[in-house]
């Protein structure tokens, strides 16, 4: 239909390649992890392997989850947890060849979706953001 | 537009109202503004006053950033702020009537809208995952 053909043009352009994604290694400390989310401002980012493969996603919540004992705050609780300890695993991805109907779809509930490649090695990240530029885009013509 | 029209017929069902938004308030502790969004599990949320007027904006990261003594993690640092110490002020609002151009402009770079009456009363949010679902029925159909 009209919606779909016109956000289909410009699909190539919805990807912000790996180069220009915040990531942790799943084999940083928390303490790392927690640094780095502050330093860059995101609340979630992709977290990926020695072979650079896509493995999960780190969160600054999961990680003020982990510092709680109860209702007090302990960040050395953090002491021992890497980040493979806290991440989350089940992640849905885009695989090729992507396809803008599932992209869509997707992104109703997530704020952004990992890209891999065949090999599962993470090639960047489609963001809520970057669809509702291509929509506003199209409203306005 | 087509874009345009298809997104207008359905905009009575984007706002989500107030009463199904998490908040706090201005004058709440910021210890127990963290307990509130690690119990909801919302990365950002409305901050409003006791006349129940939208206020500001206050994020997890925005309560972390506070705990942090540089690179070390002091939750005694909480203490003696409240939630309007460290809430966002400058928010873009949504005043009636609403405009589906003006909301899906916005969208772009936010990830909800705080909605208002001419009193300035909180009266709800629109969310990305909202529009998006618009978006995705009118690609699917
Ligand atoms: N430094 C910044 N500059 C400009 N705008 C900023 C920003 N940080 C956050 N935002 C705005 O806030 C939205 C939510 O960011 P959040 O970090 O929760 O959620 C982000 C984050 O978890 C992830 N993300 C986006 N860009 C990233 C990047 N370059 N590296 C790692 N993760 C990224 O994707 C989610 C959705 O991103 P999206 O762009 O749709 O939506 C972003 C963007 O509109
Ligand atoms: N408990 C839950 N159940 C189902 N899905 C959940 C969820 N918590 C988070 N999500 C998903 O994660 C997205 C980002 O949530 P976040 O809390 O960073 O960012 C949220 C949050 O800051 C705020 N928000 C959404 N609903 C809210 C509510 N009922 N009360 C307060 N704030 C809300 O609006 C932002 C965008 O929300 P949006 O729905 O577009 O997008 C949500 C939604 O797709």
């Amino acid at each position: 239909n009209a919606v779909k053909e016109l956000l289909l043009e410009n699909q190539a352009d919805y990807l912000i390649p790996a180069e220009n994604v915040a990531h942790v290694m799943e084999e940083n400390p928390l303490n790392h992890a927690l640094l780095v989310l502050t330093k860059v401002g995101y609340s979630k980012i992709p977290v990926i392997n020695k072979e650079s493969q896509f493995v999960g996603l780190i969160s600054l919540s999961a990680i003020v989850d982990a510092m709680f004992d109860l209702t007090e705050i302990d960040p050395d609780n953090l002491a021992n947890l890497c980040v493979k300890d806290v991440m989350e695993r089940e992640v849905k991805m885009l695989k090729p060849p992507y396809d803008i109907e599932k992209i869509l779809h997707l992104s109703v509930d997530n704020p952004f979706i990992p890209a891999v490649n065949k090999e599962n090695i993470f090639v960047g990240i489609i963001t809520r953001r970057e669809l509702l530029k291509a929509v506003n885009h199209l409203a306005h013509e």
